[in-house]
């Protein structure tokens, strides 16, 4: 008599929990651009026995964008789940992956994300602001400002803007633009971006050279201008006199 | 002539017991729990 067949792989395994943890580091390690996503379930999965200790997965997973950007050296299981009021960006992914002897390989990944409903946001916080496009005027001088701001006030490399992040407009009851945007160090002081900012390059391609800033642009009912970066693996000195820049130190991670 | 018999409602006392020993089903393979938050 032929062995029943094994019953179908369930989805919160342990087995279909290792896969999609596979995924998911494979789907962020070949993303360049926004924040890290995790995964908050499998909402299917397939497995094709190819031979003993061998066997091809189908994974659906459904993602959540998480406050890491793609670049922070920060660990996947350390990142904040963005929350649903922020306005936060979601996923679908298929993966097909092989597992060989219990380790995992990505063959082919497919990706949807799109930003949550707005009316449903509207639903769960009405004065929440929303997110803003990358081209709105508004954000972009926010982001020209805040970089402006933090090159004039740190004797560190010259930071040029690799990607705008994240943007929202709040007009009730204040007037604020909020930016998040990735920054690159270049080979240019402060003062040598002055004289020439063409001249000034962005460094070699490593983690170490790459950082994200954080801005509010109060613009009403008066004007102020706050900017935090945080500069991956760079040290940087503090400036207590300058209230409105805040600088945090990133630990090296390798 | 027929008329209409009161029935009381089941309560959740009158359900049949499960047996002793016997496993509760197992749930549904997919999809999986929610980890952070349904959207």
């Amino acid at each position: 008599v032929p062995a029943a067949p094994p019953p179908p792989l369930g989805c919160d395994d342990p087995e279909a929990e290792a896969a999609a943890e596979a995924a998911v580091n494979y789907i962020n390690g070949q993303s360049h651009h926004g924040y890290k996503f995790t995964v908050n379930r499998v909402k299917d999965i397939r497995v094709v026995p190819q031979g003993p200790n061998n066997a091809i997965m189908f994974v659906d997973l459904e993602l959540l964008e998480t406050k890491c950007p793609i670049l922070s050296p920060t660990p996947l299981e350390n990142c904040t789940v963005r929350s649903f009021a922020e306005h936060a960006v979601e996923g679908d992914c298929d993966v097909k992956l092989q597992k060989v002897d219990g380790v995992f390989s990505v063959l082919a990944s497919k990706c949807h994300s799109h930003e949550d409903s707005r009316e449903d946001v509207r639903k769960v916080c009405p004065d929440c602001p929303l997110l803003a496009k990358m081209n709105n005027t508004e954000v972009l001088e926010t982001v020209s400002a805040a970089l402006n701001d933090y090159n004039s006030k740190t004797t560190d490399p010259y930071l040029r803007l690799l990607e705008i992040g994240r943007a929202q407009i709040q007009y009730h009851p204040g007037h604020v633009v909020v930016v998040e945007f990735a920054v690159g160090a270049t080979n240019c002081s402060a003062e040598e971006a002055k004289a020439n900012v063409q001249a000034c390059q962005l460094l070699p391609e490593d983690q170490s050279n790459f950082g994200f800033c954080k801005a509010v642009m109060v613009k009403r009912p008066s004007q102020d201008l706050q900017v935090d970066c945080q500069l991956y693996g760079h040290q940087v000195p503090c400036f207590p006199g300058y209230s409105s820049l805040g600088i945090t130190l990133s630990q090296d991670t390798s | 002539s027929v008329t209409k018999r009161a029935v009381a409602k089941a309560t959740q006392h009158d359900k049949v017991p499960r047996p002793v020993g016997f496993a509760p089903p197992p749930p549904p393979p997919c999809p999986g729990k929610i980890r952070h938050f349904d959207i």
